[in-house]
């Protein structure tokens, strides 16, 4: 709690009137003054207000939780082995812009599947997100559709899919069925080996949607797969059976609120006092980390800064 | 001791040594405090994926009087030990809080299944100070 100003010390109080759907166990906020608490939960670090929130009979009460898809587990723990340290610290060298990734999976599917060896195996796949969970404070910076990818007999060494992504608006004022609004089409190239996943960055596509807060995202994906590479064999050849599951929708944010980890910040921070020694000046990074390649005129500017 | 054979007795070198030591490194004085809890035992395991332990740490011990440089402490805190020596002793002496923190990351499970990673604003204490 960084506002002590605003903490009223009311020597009389012993305990806390905590509001009703908070157990007394798991509160950890009794031993507050009083106006705190009635205050809301604002000084909250959000784990503990999300924690507060979530007391195992809240966690009962609520529908039913939706168990999410066990690959999408192993993709996001992956991730965080890759962002975090074994206390859970993130990790300095990572130099990523982000301090949210949030996972979605779709929470309703229509998969259309038919067979026809001209056009390869095609799957059609109608897609609801529900983005409820996104703040007003989370900002986007990418977003991916992640498909795991397995294929049981690796047929070859390189598939080629065609992708066809459309965004469907629901008119709920006229019955009329959900109408596209805009599509893109795009082909995918890659080798097989021991690939799991496969990450379609849509950012640029999805941006619009995100950017005005939209709660339900509806796409229709429709993906076509053959073998070989257009390069290499002009003529796509002999569909292959690829198991793809329906894709998860991947946002990379910038959660600007005072409780998240600002890491430009204590960069900035550590620059100013002099007991730190002075970073190098990390090249131009990708939202998700990657490095890109520092260009002189950056080098020149930041050695005159 | 020979002029003043009530003088304390000799003492052996080492505990020379422990003697001095105990102004060089004051014991109880404020220093952080290493404190681990894993959310298994809180139960809160079940939806926080990782990490599986926490160490927030704490900081706990006594504020000399005179702080400045140890800790790094604002003048402020030398003034407010002079106002509870000097003027109203019930203005509490400064005490031994945290200075710095580092973040933490999470891995928790949302209600509606999906999946978040977020990384949280002062979450381990790193530092103590006076103040």
């Amino acid at each position: 709690p960084h506002s002590r100003a605003r903490v009223t010390s009311d020597k009389s109080s012993g305990a806390v009137a905590a509001p009703e759907d908070i157990t007394s166990e798991l509160n950890p906020l009794l031993w507050l003054p009083k106006g705190v608490v009635s205050r809301g939960y604002g000084l909250l670090p959000p784990l503990l207000k999300v924690l507060s929130d979530r007391g195992p009979q809240s966690w009962e009460s609520q529908v039913p939780r939706l168990q999410p898809d066990s690959r999408a587990l192993r993709y996001m723990k992956r991730l965080y082995k890759m962002s975090a340290t074994k206390e859970g610290i993130p990790k300095a060298s990572r130099g990523h812009l982000y301090n949210t990734v949030r996972l979605f999976t779709p929470c309703s599917e229509c998969q259309h599947h038919h067979r026809d060896p001209r056009e390869g195996d095609v799957h059609s796949v109608d897609l609801l997100f529900n983005l409820d969970r996104v703040t007003t404070l989370e900002h986007l910076l990418k977003s991916v559709l992640l498909y795991s990818f397995d294929t049981s007999v690796p047929t070859s060494p390189s598939i080629t899919c065609l992708c066809h992504l459309s965004v469907k608006e629901h008119d709920f004022s006229s019955q009329v069925c959900p109408s596209v609004s805009h599509s893109i089409a795009f082909s995918l190239h890659f080798e097989v080996g021991r690939r799991k996943w496969v990450e379609i960055d849509v950012t640029s596509f999805l941006q619009p949607l995100i950017a005005t807060h939209r709660r339900n995202i509806h796409l229709a994906v429709n993906v076509t797969c053959l073998m070989g590479d257009p390069q290499h064999s002009p003529r796509l050849a002999n569909p292959i059976h690829v198991a793809l599951v329906p894709p998860s929708l991947l946002l990379y944010l910038n959660d600007t609120s005072e409780q998240a980890y600002h890491r430009w910040n204590s960069l900035r921070h550590r620059r100013k006092s002099p007991a730190w020694p002075r970073q190098s000046n990390s090249p131009h990074v990708e939202p998700t980390g990657d490095r890109g390649t520092e260009n002189s005129q950056g080098k020149r500017a930041s050695r005159r800064r | 001791r020979e002029e003043n054979p009530k003088a304390a007795p000799a003492t052996s070198p080492s505990n020379l040594s422990e003697y001095f030591k105990q102004f060089l490194f004051p014991q109880n004085e404020c220093e952080l405090h290493n404190f681990r809890l894993s959310f298994s035992q809180l139960k809160w395991d079940k939806w926080i994926i990782a990490p599986h332990r926490y160490s927030p740490q704490y900081c706990k011990g006594d504020c000399p009087r005179v702080v400045g440089h140890r800790y790094g402490s604002p003048v402020h805190t030398m003034v407010q030990n002079i106002i509870y020596e000097k003027l109203d002793s019930s203005v509490p002496r400064p005490s031994c809080v945290p200075a710095e923190y580092s973040p933490l990351s999470v891995l928790t499970l949302e209600p509606d299944g999906s999946i978040l990673y977020k990384e949280y604003e002062d979450m381990i204490a790193t530092k103590c100070t006076c103040r």
